[in-house]
């Protein structure tokens, strides 16, 4: 027998909308106990204060950014996360004493760049990736 | 900057001592891919006038910390997949100008001891600045750039051929001759020094003083001293152990 038409399902995704922007005044970025949930924080390394920019050119420091906060069920609308980071969250709650919670971290990071002097006087350029947060989640 | 010092949950806060303070600051460097802290620059006033290594440097810092905050941005050709760049200016200049026999030719000399060892060479060029030639008026030169593999004193030293530019003899500004090809030989004898020599011709031929054709040596200004620089890609380093 011809098996009417389906009209396509749309695909049913089950990730969390990949908002990676930082919670913005509207968010609750509390969670259940008054808790910050898990987002990113301002971190500033100044080589100024390290006392390094007799042979530091540029910059002066950069903002590292650190990521705090709580990965509670049910997870903040401003928050990424794993799929499993949810099913661990889940299992948490179950049972708290045998299965940790997932955990806040960097899930989007970038790399800084350095100008300096080396011992011979020669000017150095340096890229070290991996040095900034530019989004955090649960894992 | 950022929040106050935070009392961790469980375990007392308490202030680290000078020499805890100096090793953190060691482990934040090595962190950073940075050396040891060098000797304190040139004097102050060496240091003032702005030198051309510098100067390159800092447009390239700009260049690659702008990459660095776009993510995806396409990358600058030079800089492309660097992760260190390298200028070098330390160097000795020999000339066989006027009143040798020709070819006339002038040579420079780099110290490359400070060449990490493990990296690989993406691109490296050399810069030298050319003024407005007065006596040469409007011929066409040709400039060649060659490596001192080995110096012969009984006879003309070995060369390497690197890369030929042509231009006109009234032209001004930086000239670059790409002298990728020469670090090869670098990674082989990591601890010899690099020798460059270029050579001038007129289109029929003639060898010319590199002075003459207009093109700036070790007593130009500071700003316009030739240099080196050299691209490198790191070798995927393991994630570093905290010590």
């Amino acid at each position: 027998a011809v098996r009417p038409l389906r009209r396509r399902q749309p695909k049913k995704t089950n990730e969390l909308p990949q908002d990676s922007r930082l919670p913005g005044i509207f968010d609750d970025v509390h969670g259940s106990h008054g808790q910050q949930v898990c987002r990113r924080h301002e971190l500033y390394v100044s080589f100024q204060d390290l006392g390094w920019l007799d042979w530091i050119i540029a910059p002066q420091g950069y903002s590292a950014y650190y990521c705090e906060g709580e990965c509670s069920f049910p997870l903040g609308s401003c928050m990424n996360a794993t799929n499993h980071a949810i099913l661990q969250s889940l299992v948490h709650l179950m049972k708290p004493d045998a299965v940790p919670k997932a955990c806040c971290a960097p899930t989007k990071l970038s790399a800084t760049s350095v100008l300096y002097y080396d011992s011979s006087n020669n000017v150095i350029l340096r890229k070290k990736r991996n040095m900034v947060v530019k989004a955090c989640g649960c894992h | 900057g950022g929040p106050g010092p935070r009392l961790p949950p469980g375990c007392p806060q308490r202030r680290l001592g000078a020499r805890e303070r100096r090793d953190v600051q060691r482990e934040i460097l090595a962190v950073l891919g940075l050396p040891g802290r060098p000797r304190p620059r040139a004097p102050p006033a060496a240091s003032r006038l702005p030198a051309s290594a510098p100067l390159f440097m800092l447009d390239l810092y700009h260049a690659m910390a702008s990459d660095d905050d776009e993510d995806g941005a396409p990358p600058e050709r030079r800089l492309g997949r660097a992760d260190l760049v390298m200028s070098f200016v330390n160097m000795v200049e020999r000339d066989r100008a006027l009143g040798h026999q020709e070819p006339h030719w002038k040579e420079f000399h780099f110290d490359l001891t400070q060449i990490p060892a493990g990296e690989a060479v993406t691109a490296a060029e050399f810069r030298i600045y050319k003024v407005p030639s007065t006596h040469l008026l409007n011929s066409t030169l040709h400039v060649t750039m060659f490596q001192v593999v080995q110096e012969q004193f009984n006879r003309e030293s070995d060369l390497f051929f690197l890369d030929l530019q042509t231009l006109g003899a009234g032209a001004e500004g930086w000239l670059v001759l790409d002298i990728t090809a020469a670090s090869d030989h670098w990674l082989l004898k990591h601890h010899k020094d690099l020798g460059l020599r270029l050579y001038v011709e007129t289109e029929d031929g003639h060898s010319v003083d590199p002075g003459l054709a207009g093109l700036l040596g070790q007593q130009a200004p500071r700003s316009r001293q030739p240099f080196v620089v050299t691209f490198f890609r790191a070798s995927q380093n393991p994630v570093r152990t905290p010590r």
